[in-house]
């Protein structure tokens, strides 16, 4: 994983990923600021007293929180619109990976979210194997093909060219299996079956989130087994990565949990896995009416001549 | 930074130019990416380089050193690998020996394990897309039509591999095949070293199913459970397998290790196949003779 | 760190969905194999 461009491109901590959000908001503002004097400066003989000021109350560039209200809100369309193109999971967490990433190199106030929404899940369509062509997919988004061609290259370039994502689905699988090997005969297996769709939905909220730039893939599906059932993972990890179980050393035991030269320590990993969880349990939902007064914002920096 | 000096190579989707990193000096090759030719965005293709090779360092993968957008051009920045297998063979004034094979294999099975264990099918390992370094050195190249491990369910397209290297699995039109069918190749690609012709070289995709079978046997259910399966399995001639005797005759310079390796890498049946570890834990790469240094091979 | 952190064990696994598979002709034929499944699942578990 740490070879991964996930990794290497897209790990940050907290102040790492906060610092980068101000930086690119900064730009944006300072840019948009600029052109705003310029409007007026070009203006000067035919804006009165008023509309200027109508200008500068309006005309208000977004700062960084507003900014990722946004970037939530419209993740959250970029997922319902690949669910409901019926596109498979993993395509979904990809495309809504693209859209996030993409704004954590641009501003909406340069290139605003519904004009990208498109073109991420049509680049993860390609970039997964599952190729719809561009006539096939506007009919279906009814989205314009020329403004959904128009930004893939942008949007390769912020991306940083990694197309491949792990998400914690396949993890999510492998817990599975690993669960019945270390809790063998001590789980029921329907049950297994139930938590396991209720934990893929819980991931495809959790890449809603900065999680997966703090936490890798396993560590979040982790995370997400945590809170279906608390008592359960904790039970297997105790098992499995600190062998503290009442036979100890039973040599089957220690095979089945395959603790070879084992470098987990268990309380730093419950530790991840609990913090992981709180961040995941976070609503990222904005408000209707706030995201609407952000994006009429938004849209009158841009638009200044439309106020 | 970088410079196209010479034009080298055109391929459907990139036009290939030697040039030289700036900073360092170093040779280098660039990939530019044609964009207009593909209604539907970049290209499919392009999009594979990037993605896998953005994953993968290995000494024997081709290394991808950068990447950027130019005159909305794409640009893959390459190692300059000025030589291939494919030229090596063909050129009869190179004489080679049975440790400069065991070389080229060894390296090519690292980085094809490489991939393996990143979960990445190459899907189109031949010849020509073994390069070599001016140290000698074999790297995987063109990743064009690379793809990660299926998921469980998902419908795979067979027509992947050019044809000479192509799996039977493939040519029986497999929808939920595995790394197995680079594995095919491998071994191809090692009878066609010794051998220094082509191995089995069908003239079209039916020609194909002949001359594998011909050469190799037609597989059975016995040997390859359920392979009467496929729809394509009914129309064919029935061959019988050769014998040890006559695979020695047809490549009088193997060991019976050798041999072995190349067996196992030909096995019909993908569930039965060497996978790349077996292939490199084997005893032909543990016999005599050593594999060459590569810097040692002319 | 190159230690696996588990064991592949198909016989302690009860993978409805992959077992079913197993059974598949065409799957059979096309060389699929479930321990390379569970292998990625794992892998990507423990990476």
């Amino acid at each position: 994983f740490r070879h991964s461009s996930q990794y290497r491109f897209w790990s940050f901590t907290p102040e790492q990923l906060e610092q980068r959000r101000i930086e690119v908001n900064a730009q944006a503002v300072q840019s948009i600021e600029q052109d705003l004097r310029n409007f007026i400066d070009a203006r000067s003989t035919e804006l009165n007293e008023e509309e200027i000021k109508t200008i500068e109350n309006r005309a208000v560039p977004v700062n960084m929180e507003e900014e990722l209200k946004l970037v939530n809100l419209y993740a959250k369309k970029v997922q319902t619109i690949a669910q409901r193109l019926n596109l498979p999971t993993e395509i979904v967490a990809t495309s809504i990976t693209f859209f996030r990433r993409f704004y954590l190199e641009n501003s909406v106030m340069k290139i605003e979210p519904k004009a990208i929404v498109l073109t991420t899940i049509f680049l993860a369509c390609k970039s997964e194997n599952y190729f719809i062509g561009i006539d096939s997919f506007c009919e279906k988004t009814r989205g314009d093909k020329e403004q959904v061609l128009k930004y893939e290259f942008p949007l390769l370039e912020s991306l940083k060219f990694s197309l491949l994502s792990h998400h914690p689905y396949r993890p999510l699988h492998g817990f599975f299996l690993d669960i019945q090997a270390v809790l063998h005969g001590k789980v029921d297996l329907s049950y297994m079956g139930h938590i396991y769709d209720r934990c893929k939905k819980r991931i495809t909220d959790a890449l809603l989130t900065d999680a997966v730039y703090f936490y890798s893939p396993p560590q979040i599906t982790l995370a997400v087994l945590m809170l279906e059932d608390e008592a359960l993972t904790t039970r297997y990890l105790e098992l499995k990565f600190h062998g503290n179980d009442t036979n100890q050393g039973n040599a089957e035991d220690e095979a089945s949990r395959g603790n070879g030269n084992v470098t987990i320590q268990l309380d730093k990993l419950m530790k991840i896995v609990t913090n992981c969880s709180k961040l995941i349990e976070k609503p990222t939902t904005v408000p209707v009416e706030e995201a609407k007064s952000i994006a009429a914002r938004l849209y009158f920096c841009q638009n200044p001549d439309d106020l | 930074e970088y410079t196209k000096e010479r034009k080298v190579g055109e391929g459907t989707y990139a036009v290939v130019y030697l040039g030289t990193k700036q900073s360092s000096g170093r040779k280098i090759a660039v990939k530019e990416i044609k964009t207009s030719e593909f209604k539907d965005g970049l290209d499919m293709s392009a999009i594979r380089e990037v993605k896998y090779l953005q994953e993968i360092q290995h000494e024997n993968v081709i290394e991808l050193i950068d990447i950027f957008l130019a005159y909305d051009n794409l640009n893959l920045v390459l190692e300059f690998l000025p030589s291939d297998l494919e030229k090596v063979i063909k050129d009869r004034s190179i004489l080679f020996t049975p440790a400069d094979i065991k070389s080229w294999m060894l390296m090519t099975l690292r980085g094809v394990h490489h991939c393996h264990r990143n979960f990445i099918l190459h899907r189109d390992l031949k010849p020509n897309n073994l390069l070599l370094s001016p140290e000698g050195i074999i790297k995987v190249a063109d990743f064009g039509l690379a793809r990660t491990f299926p998921s469980a369910q998902e419908i795979l397209t067979s027509n992947v591999v050019t044809r000479w290297y192509r799996a039977p699995e493939l040519l029986f039109g497999a929808k939920h095949y595995t790394s197995a069918v680079d594995i095919w190749s491998a071994g191809v690609i090692f009878a066609e070293l010794m051998l220094r012709i082509p191995y089995l070289p069908g003239q079209n995709d039916v020609d194909q199913i002949e001359v594998t079978f011909r050469a190799l046997g037609t597989p059975t259910d016995a040997d390859w459970p359920d392979v009467s399966f496929f729809s394509a399995y009914n129309k064919l001639q029935i061959y019988p397998p050769p014998s040890r005797e006559e695979l020695r005759r047809r490549f009088i310079a193997a060991s019976e290790n050798a041999l072995s390796f190349l067996c196992g890498m030909l096995t019909m049946n993908p569930q039965k196949r060497w996978n790349a570890v077996e292939c490199l834990e084997s005893d032909y790469f543990k016999e005599a003779p050593a594999p060459s240094d590569p810097f040692s091979i002319k | 760190d190159v230690s696996k952190r588990y064991n592949l064990d198909e016989s302690l696994y009860s993978d409805p969905f992959i077992k079913d598979l197993q059974e598949r002709k065409d799957f059979i034929a096309s060389g699929f194999r479930v321990d390379y499944v569970y292998s990625r699942m794992l892998t990507e578990a423990f990476m």
